[in-house]
């Protein structure tokens, strides 16, 4: 199982429908300072379920929307589409390509779809806890997150590992 | 649940000792539980002791022994329950390059039962990408993908 | 007292804006009192803006964008109230090269009056010392510092 | 004023004793992870009146003195000399060379010197205070401390601008 592409609509700096189609093994993303770098990182916890807006960088999760620019109007919307390659299996449904998808409107709305049907947030997690990826997102080591792993108290670090488990 | 998690445990600190003599050859470390008899609450301890060192408080270690020591820690994680993929946001900052070379071999370690995911500003990092992205903001504070280059295309 | 820090914070702001100015060419950044009726107690808020974005909230910026905002404010300080030395210990480990070239821009202008001693990994910043002292630890956990090149002998 | 040499003599890794002589400009300390750089700066910090241990990275302040190795016993002692060329008078006290030590005993004991004779910690801090170095240590930016400034409160970046004032 692997990510085979991700898709990126409106979700922070991403104004314009970006489309990015990855490869097992190992893919770099590099670029400048402030370029949006960290920003791909957030689409994904975001699309497997992140409901925290601090782990996000943002005050409130609404910031996760274009904000607009000098040139450019905000926009009303952020979409992310994450595609999976299931061919072995390891998501517990019967397709061998499984998308999930995550809206949110800047009036609050927010909506959730696993291979275009829609569903609720508790379903994408569920699904995604049984291919080993918990809702503690173990698995997305963030900027300068290193550290915390080391600061953490003992009973933190149990959640690390209870989580992997 | 305690005996998932002990047996997570112990699988995960035996990756630990190994990873660990990995990224510090000759040093020891080693995890251990705060109150082994108590598997439903017990935390975890890091002991960490860089070659030819005797000091073990954490908080001595250098910025880039601190993110070895995490590194080691994670990736014992990763090789005792592992997950399909990984995302990794610029883990080297603090690592000189002979670390950084240990750092890339587990990350080729992990390539063989993993993907990743891996942020990087490293050249040497991006010489055993599989697939690089380049992202980009011409001025105006939208990003634009602007490169994609596969292993095959460049070899 | 009062009178002491509002000039002090009426010097350090203007430099932010130049000194920012020169970070982020074509951005904006301005330092603000919390309660500017009340100079015994008020607290200094940041305001950043890089070139072509609207965003303003710190927490969004980047992390090679907040190192670039601390060390301006920094900067302002000593530019504002200079001291006899400063002491950085690895500040570019956010920064890309292009940034890392911009910081090292400041170092020189500080130099004029004032020592800087600088830790660092990185090349760029390396080229501009005018002393190189090299650590090492011979695999014994014993400091013995190894070298001492002055800008003199290598040209 | 520039600080013209410091010498540590076991004062963490450095056990054995250790004489760096500065110039005024840009110096630069390189080396591997692990090797002391960082070590170099917390000495500079210690010999100027830090007092906090957290500062120096350690749980208490007596894990400023070498602790031993596999191969060397533990030393009883720490000290640390800086000597500053005073030439253009920035430290008001009547000398064009003056040198502050600090030395810490296992046993719990402290003592301070400015010139070779004894002082309290409050004369070191007043003196330096004075010449524009006060007690917060805003001219010291530790590893790691950058992102601090940022997610300070509004009051203790005041503070910042009040102690370089
Ligand atoms: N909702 C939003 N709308 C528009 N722009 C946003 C939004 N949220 C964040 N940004 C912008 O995205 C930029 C941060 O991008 P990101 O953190 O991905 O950079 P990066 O490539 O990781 O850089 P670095 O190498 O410094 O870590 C910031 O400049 C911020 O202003
Ligand atoms: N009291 C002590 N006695 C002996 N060794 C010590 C003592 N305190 C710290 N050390 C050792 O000093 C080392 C840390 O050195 P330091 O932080 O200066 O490294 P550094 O050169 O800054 O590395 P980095 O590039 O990773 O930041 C640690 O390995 C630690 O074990
Ligand atoms: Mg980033
Ligand atoms: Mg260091």
């Amino acid at each position: 199982m692997y990510v085979k592409s991700l898709s990126l609509k409106g979700f922070k700096s991403f104004a314009s429908a970006t489309h990015l189609s990855l490869e097992p093994g190992i893919t770099c993303i590099v670029g400048p300072n402030g370029s949006g770098k960290s920003n791909v990182v957030d689409a994904l916890a975001w699309v497997m379920g992140e409901q925290g807006a601090k782990s996000l960088r943002g005050g409130k999760m609404e910031d996760v929307i274009f904000a607009g620019t000098a040139g450019r109007a905000p926009l009303g919307r952020a979409e992310v589409t994450m595609t999976i390659d299931n061919t072995d299996g390891a998501l517990p449904i019967d397709y061998t390509e499984v998308t999930i998808s995550r809206t949110m409107f800047r009036n609050g709305g927010s909506e959730y779809a696993i291979n275009g049907t829609s569903c609720r947030l508790l379903d994408v997690q569920e699904l995604l806890s049984d291919s080993g990826i918990g809702r503690e997102m173990h698995v997305v080591v963030g900027q300068g997150q290193l550290d915390t792993v080391l600061r953490a108290t003992p009973e933190e670090r149990r959640g690390l590992i209870e989580e992997a488990a | 649940v305690e005996q998932v998690f002990g047996e997570a445990f112990r699988d995960t600190a035996e990756q630990f000792e190994g990873v660990f003599g990995r990224l510090f050859p000759g040093g020891e470390g080693r995890l251990t539980l705060t109150d082994p008899s108590d598997l439903l609450t017990t935390g975890i301890e890091v002991e960490a002791r860089p070659p030819g060192k005797k000091v073990k408080r954490l908080s001595l270690l250098s910025g880039g022994e601190r993110s070895l020591v995490a590194v080691a820690l994670l990736v014992a994680i990763f090789k005792a329950r592992p997950s399909p993929f990984y995302i990794m946001d610029e883990v080297e900052a603090a690592l000189d390059d002979t670390n950084l070379g240990r750092l890339i071999t587990l990350f080729e370690e992990l390539r063989d039962s993993s993907q990743l995911i891996v942020i990087t500003h490293q050249k040497k990092t991006m010489e055993v990408a599989d697939a690089l992205y380049g992202v980009s903001m011409r001025g105006d504070g939208i990003t634009t993908v602007v490169s994609q280059r596969l292993r095959d295309v460049a070899s």
